[in-house]
């Protein structure tokens, strides 16, 4: 099913639970999530906005039931700490690639990642100030790292 | 009819509210 253009915002969020479909369900999941209340807040009047957020519930749906006995699905405290150490993981792969002078096109996705998981643990409350900071952090770098590649030049 | 339409749209608004409460458990 086409995004509605009113979506575009949580495009990369439901990009990365498609991506985590097999490889961690527990992620696609609360990325979807996430991708559900943040398109609530962005459009749920228009009926092209009603029909995706229909569809994108039943998938939820759907999932929650396929994944009953899994706790990180079944207690969202569970899925919090599921998706925060995923997040870190990701973040200290791309941190230490970065310190060591490797830089690639798999360590600026998962610095992206990363930024998008830490969107992703909103659902579960407020962000605490770490989390905020390591996103920024997350974000910038895997846009300056992108950029220097794209243009040829060596990040600092 | 404009009414009519705003208050389809926000009953179907409703539904979609009451099944996250219910995905989520906050029912």
């Amino acid at each position: 099913m086409s995004l509605p253009p009113q979506f575009k915002p949580i495009q990369h969020h439901l990009r990365t639970a498609q991506e985590h479909e097999t490889r961690d369900p527990v992620v696609a999941y609360y990325c979807r999530l996430y991708a559900m209340q943040a398109g609530m807040k962005l459009d749920s009047k228009s009926p092209e906005c009603r029909k995706f957020l229909v569809k994108l519930m039943d998938q939820l749906e759907s999932m929650k039931k396929e994944m009953s006995d899994n706790e990180s699905i079944t207690q969202e405290v569970v899925g919090n700490a599921h998706i925060e150490n995923y997040a870190i993981k990701m973040f200290l792969y791309a941190d230490n690639e970065d310190r060591s002078g490797r830089f690639h096109k798999n360590m600026i996705k998962s610095f992206y990642t990363a930024s998008l998981l830490m969107d992703v643990l909103s659902v579960f409350g407020e962000l605490s100030e770490e989390n905020i900071q390591h996103r920024k952090y997350a974000r910038w770098k895997a846009t300056y790292i992108h950029n220097c590649l794209k243009s040829g030049e060596t990040p600092e | 009819t404009g009414s009519v339409g705003t208050t389809v749209a926000s009953a179907e608004q409703d539904e979609l509210s009451q099944r996250l409460a219910k995905l989520r458990d906050q029912l």
